[in-house]
């Protein structure tokens, strides 16, 4: 493992820890996009079936149960818990899951590499990974109050993809891994969804300013 | 040998 991939995998972890942290410390999911999250546990879901098939390593098994359950335990946190649920911007968390989840089903469906059940779900899982932060950025844009703890997540959580971007990149000269176009692309499309915020997120942190995003 | 290596990431 070289070290953009390991530091794109501990910028996932630290999103998430962030986002535990935030919800546990001040029980509150103000500004955190429900829908976001239950995307995440599709992607997981869908992504990881491999967990019981095939075996690569510890670190690999590892992190995919901890994705996995942190994921599901950050639903439970917004949907369940009696103080959180009451934070959550209810109202402005409008994204529809149905208009991601289908078209990037069948786009799965279409464009794969080999037609066998756990392929589908993991190509599946790549098209919906890349765009599944669009109802947070959403509701991050009509949020008049961004408190630094979602600021920060939601650029980590971007971060991450885009150290796969320089893993790639890295595994291609140096491992000849070849060329993987699916996860290439939407990888990159992933990390450019995100350009916007990165632009608002880094002048507000030089500047000292408080987060906010164009309408 | 055509297995996807992309598949030991996560």
């Amino acid at each position: 493992m070289n070290a953009f991939r390991l530091a794109g995998d501990m910028t996932h972890l630290l999103s998430i820890i962030l986002l535990l942290l935030k919800i546990r410390a001040t029980k509150s999911c103000a500004g955190i996009s429900l829908k976001t999250q239950e995307l995440y546990v599709i992607v997981f879901m869908s992504r990881y079936l491999d967990l019981f098939r095939t075996y690569y390593s510890l670190y690999n098994s590892l992190m995919k149960i901890i994705f996995l359950g942190t994921s599901m335990c950050i639903v439970w946190y917004m949907r369940s818990h009696k103080v959180v649920r009451q934070t959550y911007n209810n109202d402005e968390d409008t994204f529809r899951h149905f208009f991601l989840v289908l078209p990037c089903f069948v786009l799965a469906l279409l464009v794969h590499r080999n037609f066998t059940f756990i392929e589908i779900l993991w190509t599946f899982s790549l098209y919906l990974e890349s765009v599944a932060i669009l109802p947070q950025l959403v509701l991050l844009q009509k949020s008049s109050n961004i408190d630094n703890l979602t600021g920060t997540y939601v650029f980590l959580l971007g971060a991450y993809r885009g150290l796969y971007l320089f893993n790639w990149v890295y595994r291609f000269f140096t491992e000849n891994h070849r060329v993987r176009w699916i996860p290439w692309l939407s990888g990159l499309i992933q990390t450019a969804i995100y350009t916007d915020f990165f632009y608002y997120y880094i002048r507000s942190w030089k500047n000292r300013e408080k987060l906010k995003l164009p309408a | 040998d055509d297995d996807d290596d992309s598949h030991d990431e996560l």
